[in-house]
This record gives C-alpha cells, sequence and structure tokens, in this order.
C-alpha cells in the first residue's frame, strides 16, 4: 500500500514556483519587486502614512541581481519578523475582509524563497516600528520541509529611520526594458497611486524620481463583514456553528452586511425558524431553506468604505499625465458583489491626439491598484474587452482581437478579494458577476467614446464646409 | 500594528475555489469526477491491478449531483481515510519521482471540501484493502479552519469486493453534454488507458461500458532521482545538507540520477575539491561551482523508465477507434529534462476522411494521461501548435488561430511532475524545454503529414491523366 504523508506548504510552491510568479528570470525580477512594493503601499496606507518608497536594483552578475525595497511603514513587529519572511501562508490581511494590495499571506516570503532558491542567500531585513525603539537587522530563511522560518542573524541596528522597513533579496534573473519590465512597473505603480513617492535606482541606470502628485491619502478601506449574496451554504453553515451570538437573528445582522430587522425576519420565516432561535440548534433542512432566502431577499448594495477606487478624476489625470491623447474619459461603477465580496470597476480610456490610428489598442490592467504585465490571455479583462463590439463604438475589430485605433484602455478592479488566476496574483479569474460588471463599464464609456467620435466628424465636416 | 497570523491551507483554498477547479457548477462535476477516477487509476497501476471502475452520476434536484466512483483498486489502509479525504496537502504522489496522474495530494480533498462547501454533506468513502480484513465506511468532512479531517462515521461494513475503494460526494453543479462534459472526459480517458474496463452512469442516461482493449497493464513508471540538469543551486545546497552520504561523490551518485564517477571527477575539480570532501563541508562558492558544472557536464538522458508514455501504435489505435479520417501518425519524442524532471512528448494525427475540410483542427490535451478540458489558452500545447507554421505541412493557418484543415491533433505530456498552471491540472505551464520539445513533436508529424498530403495530391494528379 502507497505511503501517504503531509506535503509542506513550502515545498509545494518550490516545486511550484510558476504558480507564485517565478517561471523565469525576467518574470522573477518583476515578481520580487512587486511583492516589496505592494507590502510597503499596504502598510503605509493602513498606518495612514503618506508612503515613500525606495527601489534599489543592483546587478552582481550576467543573470544575478540584488534588489532592496525600503519604505516609511510603520515597520513590522520584531517577534513577528522570522514568519512574516520564513513562512508562507503567514500574514495580516487574509482574514481582512477590506481592499489591499496583498491578501495571500505568501508574497515575499515566496520571494525572499525563491532568492534562496536560485543564489542561497538569506533575506536582509531591517525594521523599526518607532523612533523610541531601536531598529532590527535579520537574516531569515525558509526551511522548506517544514515551512517555518530559519534565523540566521537577528541584531540591533543603528538606522537613521524613525520607522519602517527595508527588505533585500539577491536572487537570479534577467533585467529588460520596455514591456513587462520592471521599469514600466514601477512607472505605472506611481501613476496608480498618486499620493506615493517612490525613487527609483534601475541597474546601471540613472536615478527616476515619482514626486507625490497629491499629498492626501486615499480614503483607507474599512474592514466589513461578507455580503449574503453569493455565500455558499457550507459558509453559512460554519458561521452558524461558530458564531457567538445566541441568537440567529443577531447572529446574521453580527455576520453578514446589510442585514437589518426586516431582512431577518423575513429569512427566518422562510426558513421556518424564528429569529430567536440558537443558531446551532438550527437543522441542516432549515439552514439550507435560510441559504436559499438570503440569496433571494432585497438586500442593499454592499457598503463602499471596504473599497477605495482610484477614481474618475484621477485616472483622467494619469492617463492625461503619461498618454498624449486628445480626449480623455473614466468611468467608475458603483460596487458589485461575487462570493459575497464587493467589487467595483473602474475604466478609463484616452482616445486620438498622437496615438497611432492603425495599431491595436493599448490595454492596462490593474487589480487593488496594482499594474498587472503577464497572462492576458487569461485574464477576465481581457476577456470582457474582447467581448465587446467596439465597431459599434466608432473603432475597428477583428474577430478575437483588441479593437484597434488611437486608443488606450485602463481597466481597474477594486476588490477585498481579488480571485487571481493563481497565486502569482497575474491575472483575473472570470467569474460571470465580474465579467458582466467589468462590461458594463467597457460599454458605458464605449458609448461616451462614440459620442466624441461623432462629435468630432460633425465637426469636421462642418469645417468642411 | 497589523496582527499577523497563520492562514490554514484549506481555508486558503476555500476562498479560492476556483484555482482547483471549482469556479462553475459545471467544471465542478468534471473536477470532482476527474480526481475520483485519477485517484482509482493511479491507485491500481500503482499495485498491478488491471483496473476496473465504476462511475455513477444522479442528478438530486436542479444543481444537486450525487457522484460515485468505485474501483479494484488496493483499497486505503484504515488509519489513513480520514488524512486522505479530509487534509489538502496530504498524500502519497508529491514526493515520489515518478509518473502519476495525481502529484499534489490536493484532489480528492479539494473535491469533498467543494462538495461540504456547496451542499454541507461529507464524502462517504468506502474501502477494503484485502478480502481477509474487514471492509469499512467513513463519513469524513475537512475541518477548514485547521486543514484536518473531522470523521462523522468510521464502521466495520458487509461489502462484496476483495479490495478497493468506494467514494461518494454530493455537489451543486451542473451537467452538461458535448464539448468539456463529464461523458467527454470518460470517453477520452477510456482511450487513453485501453487497459481500463469503465462502467459509466450518466445522469438520467443509459449505461455506457468501456470495454478493457488491452489485456496488459502498461508498464508500471519507476521511482527515479533528480536529474541534474536544471536542478537550482538551493536544491543542490539543501540536498548536500540533508545526504546520509559521507562523501561528496558518494551524495552525487545516489542522490541524482545518471551521475558516474566519471562525471563527478570531473565536477569536483570543477569546483576545486574532492569525491571525498564531506557534504557539510563545502563551502558556499564551491557548491556554486559544482552547480554550475553540473548544468555544464555531458550526461545522459534522463532514465525512460520513470515515465510512461501511451506509445506511437495505442496512440494510432486509440485514434483510429473514434475518428473517421484515412491517414494516422504518431510521434513518441525520446525523453527530455526541464527543472531535474523527465518528460516526454506525443503527438498524435489524424487527416482526411469524413473529417470537414474547412474547419479548425480539432486539439486533444492530455498530461499524464488526463485529457485536458479547459485553459486550453492558457495552455503550452496550444501555444506550441499555434507556434508551428502549419502552412509549410499543407494546412491554411491564419495568425493567432489553430490550422484548419481535416485535422485532428493529439497531444500527450508524460512526466513525473507535470507543471500546471494552477492546481486546478487543467492547463501546462510553458516552461521553455516543454514548448521546445512540443514544437519538435509537433513539427515532425507535421513532415510526416505534409509528404502524405504531397503523395496523395500526386495519386491524384497522376489518376486524372
Ligand atoms: N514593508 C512592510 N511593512 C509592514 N508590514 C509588512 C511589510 N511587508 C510585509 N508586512 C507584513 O507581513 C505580512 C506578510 O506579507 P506577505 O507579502 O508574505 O503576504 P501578504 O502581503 O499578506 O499577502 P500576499 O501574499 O498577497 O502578498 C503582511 O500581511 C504584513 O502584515
Ligand atoms: N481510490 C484510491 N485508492 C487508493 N489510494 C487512494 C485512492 N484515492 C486516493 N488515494 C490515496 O490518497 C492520496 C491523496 O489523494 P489526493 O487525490 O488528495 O492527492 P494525490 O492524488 O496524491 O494528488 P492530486 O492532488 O494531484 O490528485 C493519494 O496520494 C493516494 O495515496
Ligand atoms: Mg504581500
Ligand atoms: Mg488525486
Amino acid at each position: 500500500a502507497e505511503r501517504q504523508r503531509e506535503i509542506s506548504v513550502s515545498e509545494f510552491f518550490v516545486k511550484n514556483r510558476h504558480l507564485l510568479g517565478f517561471d523565469n528570470p525576467q518574470k522573477a525580477l518583476l515578481t520580487a519587486v512587486r511583492e516589496c512594493v505592494d507590502n510597503s503601499l499596504d502598510a503605509c496606507g493602513d498606518a495612514g502614512i503618506l508612503p515613500s518608497l525606495r527601489i534599489e536594483i543592483v546587478q552582481l552578475a550576467e543573470d544575478r541581481f540584488k534588489i532592496a525595497v525600503e519604505d516609511n511603514g510603520p515597520g513590522i513587529v520584531r517577534a513577528q519578523i522570522p514568519k512574516v519572511f520564513g513562512k508562507l501562508l503567514y500574514g495580516s490581511k487574509f482574514h481582512t475582509m477590506k481592499q489591499q494590495r496583498g491578501q495571500q499571506g505568501i508574497g515575499v516570503s515566496a520571494a525572499g524563497m525563491y532568492g534562496q532558491l536560485t543564489t542561497g542567500k538569506p533575506v536582509l531585513i531591517s525594521s523599526r516600528t518607532s523612533p523610541q525603539a531601536p531598529a532590527h537587522y535579520f537574516e531569515v530563511t525558509v526551511d522548506t520541509r517544514k515551512n517555518q522560518p530559519l534565523v540566521l542573524k537577528d541584531e540591533k541596528r543603528e538606522w537613521v529611520k524613525d520607522h519602517g522597513t527595508r527588505v533585500e533579496i539577491e536572487l537570479q534573473a534577467t533585467y529588460k526594458k520596455g514591456r513587462r519590465s520592471v521599469d514600466d512597473y514601477v512607472e505605472q505603480t506611481a501613476i496608480a497611486n498618486p499620493h506615493a513617492e517612490i525613487t527609483y535606482h534601475p541597474p546601471g541606470g540613472e536615478v527616476l524620481h515619482y514626486a507625490r502628485a497629491v499629498e492626501a491619502l486615499p480614503e483607507e478601506p474599512r474592514e466589513i463583514k461578507p455580503h449574503p449574496y453569493g455565500v455558499e451554504l457550507g459558509m453559512l453553515m460554519r458561521m452558524l456553528q461558530d458564531t457567538p451570538a445566541k441568537q440567529l437573528g443577531l447572529a446574521l445582522k453580527h455576520d453578514f452586511s446589510r442585514v437589518t430587522d426586516k431582512v431577518v425576519s423575513e429569512v427566518v420565516k422562510a426558513a421556518g425558524v424564528t429569529a430567536s432561535t440558537r443558531p446551532r440548534d438550527l437543522s441542516t433542512p432549515a439552514i439550507e431553506k435560510l441559504h436559499k432566502a438570503l440569496q433571494a431577499v432585497k438586500l442593499m448594495a454592499p457598503p463602499t468604505n471596504c473599497l477605495s477606487p482610484i477614481g474618475e478624476e484621477a485616472i483622467r489625470a494619469g492617463l492625461q499625465k503619461r498618454i498624449q491623447a486628445d480626449w480623455y474619459e473614466a468611468v467608475t461603477r458603483p460596487p458589485a458583489v461575487y462570493r459575497g465580496n464587493p467589487f467595483q470597476v473602474e475604466v478609463g480610456l484616452a482616445y486620438g491626439g498622437s496615438l497611432p490610428g492603425d495599431e491595436l489598442a493599448e490595454m492596462y490592467r490593474l487589480a487593488n491598484r496594482v499594474p498587472l504585465q503577464y497572462q492576458a490571455s487569461a485574464c477576465a479583462i481581457t476577456k470582457a474587452v474582447l467581448s465587446v463590439d467596439w465597431r459599434g463604438y466608432g473603432l475597428q475589430m477583428s474577430k478575437g482581437a483588441l479593437p484597434s485605433g488611437p486608443l488606450v484602455l485602463m481597466v481597474h478592479i477594486a476588490s477585498v478579494w481579488v480571485p487571481f488566476t493563481s497565486e502569482s496574483k497575474e491575472a483575473i479569474a472570470a467569474y460571470p458577476e465580474i465579467v458582466k460588471e467589468l462590461r458594463l463599464a467597457l460599454m458605458e464609456v464605449g458609448r461616451k467614446l462614440a459620442s466624441h467620435i461623432r462629435h468630432r466628424r460633425k465637426v469636421t465636416d462642418e469645417m468642411k464646409k
């Protein structure tokens, strides 16, 4: 008989490093930088600090680089540093239901693990939580067999910073300019985060300084409860098992968002129970009826404060800053829900000007303010754009290809949980509710484009007379 | 400061069920059946038993089904049953380096977890390891918070079977006929496994019986050591740390395949050490030189006995059985290596006959004898087929589309570890070594097709005269 045994998360992901975005050396550089930068921006946002980031990439040999990302964030509590960097599936964002760039508890440990896998070197971390506390310096590796941290160094250090974190990783990588490059990612990140100041030292190149474009932090998303729509029966069963509430009505109001007394009375009636029934006393058939009723009852849309859309004004401004077009438009849809998770779609469009008229449209995809550079064909955004008939809005379009014309599209999905097609967070899974919202946003901006094109054509025709 | 905590594998995958192949109800049915059937075929192969499988799908309500898969395999040891079905990342195949359909330790626990998530019902398991032992009946769920099994029932039962396993899962699903259906999957599985007998009870339909086409088991793949090519520096460092061998030369010969004394002397010389150096005494620079030398030294191709290709004869026979064409060809490439893992590409082609001449070619993809039904655009096989210029072989082909003509392509990759694009095992990651081998196989079969088409054209022209 075969001998079964446990497989650790880390050894699983060593074998599957392509699932984490480390398939090849060029992508590895981008993923490692992105995971560190995402963490810095999240941490600053969470602590109410205007982010100042420093990104350094140094070439050590033909295929070996050292990256460093330093922030002015809240720092990491000393006792947590080993696990944060030396253990996969460990973090503060998975269980909090609000929009953040990170969500899995994997990112930076995976980057460090890839560095260790290809160079044998540990991750170097400096962190300080306040000017009253000393700064700490750690060298950490992942014991991949057990998914536990191995601390090679742990000492106090002098640091001029009052608070913040610096992460250094040495890894096998390739640096290429142009499309999908780290340079592109840094620039798009600066645009999607106008409140951030970024100093970027590319390998062997001049320092690029992205100044803060706005002096105010965007509204920090607030943590919420799941919305009932799309929550699975098994999730409801577990919530009713785990809830501290002694009455069903209180449990529903406490564990979900948008459940009012009116909603409670409607669904308990349909389930043949009362609002004061003990959650644990519910029979499986009663929970099934309750579940069905929750899907059918009229509920307010989820609260918007768990999401932080870029906003129509900032999208237009961001496009204007970098794209030489003569018409800019943006649409931010109201929040929607998939599987109990609020999400919000935004589309920006730049048209005309010096954009080439006979090439395929350029498309930028973002999720939770993070630019996506790879796996376009697997992405829900791409599928939605391809599914819209842009010829109805005045553009050319061949079957199965992006529309062509002097056009740049920027599509952003903000969510408390973005369903990516793999742990590398490169493309968005095509859940029907998400594709539907994407299409609505794209068609809305398409109609505005159509009327602009018609208007311009009319003006041009009149000028000819 | 944010509070970090551990995330269990099971709660991670509940949130990410689309990563496991349970994105929508139609796919969920297919994935659940496939995970159970894969396990049965693997277990029978491992135990040297000619597989007899029974697959039942019963519709219980509009969107609720019960699936059952029963085999005559070796059964599962009673003490292991809870963890096999109630714990993700637990199995016998991840650490064994030979070709099997399963490789992650996730499949059937994920199917059970999805059933539990959508219906609240446990997985029902009957298993027996020999006629001398009693059969056991278990009802198991996954405690998703801790990734541990919860055993709801554990009792002896009467069973007419001498040995085998029966798995029943109730789940929210949709049953559709046609492309990507469970029916298609079962039929393609019967073809790729001519030694298996499969009795299939589709929902509300007649029983289909796929008789055994060959009376002999294919050669069972044998477990091997990794091949040095493509093994990362960090992996080598860990192997030298963990090896029981007291001398470097013995460690290399023991822990890798194809390392001879000649190879050892060549690489230790390049690393500036000797074959009798203690592995743990090696400095990091020495290991780096050793690693470099291992990549450069001339090595025999990996042993073929860890792989079980379908074979050119069986591929042609399989195609002939189901496709009405008038020309059949197959190519099985010699084994190659990516990241230390041996793999082998096979291509089958059916042409002409009653295949429609003006439609896109039909393409069947398989990995380790398992038919892949989804994510074609993300798959290395599709990318390789699209990258070949089939016009050079007498077919039509528009840019970015499959070739068109009276053509069916069947592409199989066999490997000790298939790099899938996600844990759902639906598409193959496009590692350069793999795409290269795919292209070589496709072009080889393309050249044979070209000469067949030329020959036929010549014959037709001569007949006109
Ligand atoms: N620069 C930083 N400043 C403050 N806290 C940080 C920083 N980097 C990481 N952390 C903390 O460490 C945790 C783990 O980070 P990690 O990147 O591994 O996972 P994550 O960001 O939670 O999710 P994801 O895998 O999606 O990136 C974070 O949740 C956060 O609490
Ligand atoms: N029908 C069966 N007969 C015998 N052993 C089985 C059977 N089904 C499962 N097992 C055992 O249970 C283990 C776990 O199965 P599971 O499907 O979860 O993972 P896996 O097959 O190892 O990998 P994968 O996630 O790729 O399917 C298997 O490795 C095998 O040892
Ligand atoms: Mg992160
Ligand atoms: Mg399996």
